[in-house]
């Protein structure tokens, strides 16, 4: 099956910080929230994006990770869940 | 622990207390009068879930209901749909978003308001994560979810999972896995947030040990059964199923099915799926919590196991069994149904049970062919770290971690036999699973059934195929991986029923203690002589 990639991306910053991290995201058309069990690791999301997409989204990767600030950038794989 | 149904009294005024058949069943819906959660038992006891919030990992919640309002704790709510602290459900003409209002309502809808039903832990706040409706699940949006507010969450529930269609073998990704380890360590206060778990809706079809969130040992997955004590159609079964609360029953009695909250201020009758089963665990669990608030993850499942009961859970398949320290299990009900009133009288006197250990118990890494007929037979001979730091003396979860091709894995079965007796069926058939390429790449199949057994001696691995055509497998790696305690963990315990598991085991462990001490003695006289 072929992969199905999100508007979700992890992204790893450098210096951890929440301010540095929103002023980052901000820059870059994105919304941020911190992930509490992991430092330096934030949840960037672009609600420009499409929800699922075929294909990986790298003009928003490479725009994130040519940022010096930013340590690496990971979009977001998608997958079934269902309720029971 | 025998109560005449005709002497309790509940005076709830609420229209659908009585189809509430699972907190008390007077034989509604044509069901078996006592087969229930007991939750009465609690309640009169003055246990209704006060100071504890359950969050609903799922489509959002109704929280205008009127039996959720009052209830509803707005700070410990988000939507990682749609980032924002509302997690209202999205509308569809078909109501499709209900599934977390009507969990929600199961746990914390109000008592007696003259609004639908009531919820196991009345009392209780819920709190709404609004993460399930969205084209595609991501690793992320999960381990966000499940690491939400650790410190005001106490109990996380989960009615969802992996495609339960018998052919499909998934788990938590790394962040989530990730996530659920720091919410074990770090939540509430390093007590360990208690994750709560639906095991499947697959039917015979599937297995719950291909559900690598129903079979972590960080979550209390659970099973259901239906109001005359039989498995559902749609139940799964698998031997990481710690318990088993209620859901709707086989016949078309349109009030034998779950009564809770639904959606735009409504009620259902019509809650069903092991979804249903698992919020009324965390409602049971909220009120073990306010009957004492330092329980740890760890304890949960130790009250789970010893509370639980076989009351009159049946299946012609699936008989009950003793595990090799007299604890009554079965392959799909687990320890058997939740019994909220002996919890919380256990939970008020417990003692958490002693620090934890983990030990590679042994590894198997040459490749053995699986033959197509007969079985491919595999012993591990451990003595569970004895000697070392981590040594594993009375289990509680027992993970085989496997690798293993097949030409047809649905039609692999997988045993393990522990040094004390205790078979383990870590694999059934699944008959829809025709992969061949993929296998199982270090799966982590995980048993509950040898909780509180000696660990040290010869564990056992079978592996053979069932079907109708001959098959071919080759197993790459079994390692074991055993987990426990290397104290006693009940014998500081209070006993008050003498008739209870605990009373059983806590003289278990006083006898190998007396033992032990009498070797001790013996030993040191034939050294002076």
């Amino acid at each position: 099956e072929r992969p199905v990639f999100t508007n979700h991306f992890l992204v790893e910053l450098h210096k951890d910080g929440e301010e540095e991290a929103r002023q980052v995201a901000a820059e870059h058309g994105f919304g941020v929230r911190k992930l509490p069990f992991a430092e330096g690791l934030y949840h960037f999301y672009h609600n420009g994006l499409a929800k699922a997409k075929r294909r990986r989204s790298l003009h928003h990767k490479r725009q994130l990770e040519r940022d010096p600030r930013i340590k690496m950038a990971l979009q977001q794989e998608g997958f079934d869940r269902k309720k029971r | 622990g025998y109560r005449d149904i005709n002497e309790i009294d509940i005076n709830m005024n609420d229209p659908l207390f009585t189809k509430q058949w699972y907190l008390f069943n007077t034989g509604q819906a044509d069901g078996t009068p006592g087969l229930d959660l007991n939750v009465a038992e609690a309640w009169e006891l003055g246990y209704t879930g006060k100071g504890v919030t359950i969050g609903i990992m799922d489509d959002g919640i109704d929280y205008l209901h009127p039996d959720l309002a009052y209830n509803y704790n707005a700070d410990a709510s988000y939507d990682f749909s749609s980032n924002d602290p509302y997690p209202y459900p999205r509308y569809t003409d078909d109501w499709f978003n209900s599934h977390g209002t009507r969990c929600a309502g199961e746990v914390s809808a109000a008592a007696s308001n003259n609004i639908c039903g009531v919820g196991v832990a009345y009392n209780s706040k819920v709190a709404g994560i609004r993460m399930l409706d969205q084209p595609f699940m991501t690793d992320i949006i999960e381990a966000s979810s499940i690491s939400h507010m650790p410190q005001l969450i106490d109990i996380y529930s989960a009615s969802w999972g992996p495609t339960d269609n018998g052919k499909t073998v998934d788990g938590p990704r790394e962040l989530t896995l990730q996530a659920m380890a720091d919410g074990v360590n770090k939540g509430r206060g390093g007590k360990g947030s208690i994750y709560v778990w639906a095991s499947g809706d697959g039917g015979s079809y599937d297995d719950c040990n291909c559900d690598g969130y129903a079979s972590s040992m960080w979550t209390i997955s659970i099973n259901s059964a239906i109001n005359d004590g039989r498995t559902a159609l749609y139940d799964e079964s698998c031997s990481s199923t710690l318990a088993s609360t209620f859901s709707n029953g086989r016949k078309r009695n349109p009030e034998a099915g779950v009564a809770t909250t639904d959606l735009y201020g409504n009620c259902t009758l019509r809650h069903s799926g092991t979804s249903a089963a698992a919020p009324e665990a965390a409602g049971v669990f909220a009120l073990a919590l306010e009957a004492n608030l330092d329980l740890t993850w760890r304890d949960m499942q130790h009250l789970t196991v010893l509370t639980s009961k076989r009351n009159q859970l049946h299946d012609e398949v699936h008989q009950w069994r003793r595990n090799g320290v007299g604890l009554e299990f079965n392959h799909l009900f687990g320890y058997g149904v939740l019994d909220a009133g002996a919890m919380v009288k256990m939970a008020k006197d417990w003692k958490t049970v002693p620090e934890r250990f983990h030990c590679v118990g042994g590894s198997v890494q040459n490749p053995e062919k699986i033959p197509p007929t007969g079985k491919l037979v595999l012993t591990l001979k451990t003595n569970a770290c004895e000697g070392k730091e981590n040594f594993v003396r009375y289990l509680e979860h027992v993970q085989a971690v496997i690798t293993v091709n097949a030409t047809r894995r649905g039609d692999l079965n997988i045993n393990m036999t522990s040094p004390m007796g205790t078979k383990s069926i870590l694999l059934s058939r699944r008959p829809r699973d025709d992969d061949s390429k993929v296998g199982f790449d270090k799966w982590p199949f995980m048993t509950t059934h040898t909780w509180g057994e000696d660990a040290r001696g010869t564990w056992t691995l079978e592996l053979g195929f069932v079907g109708s055509a001959p098959q071919k497998g080759l197993l790459k790696e079994w390692t074991l991986m055993l987990h426990g305690t290397q104290s006693a963990p009940y014998i500081d315990q209070v006993v008050r029923d003498y008739q209870s598991k605990l009373a059983m085991s806590k003289k278990q462990e006083l006898e190998e203690e007396l033992d032990e001490a009498v070797e001790r003695s013996l030993q040191s006289i034939l050294r002076k002589n």
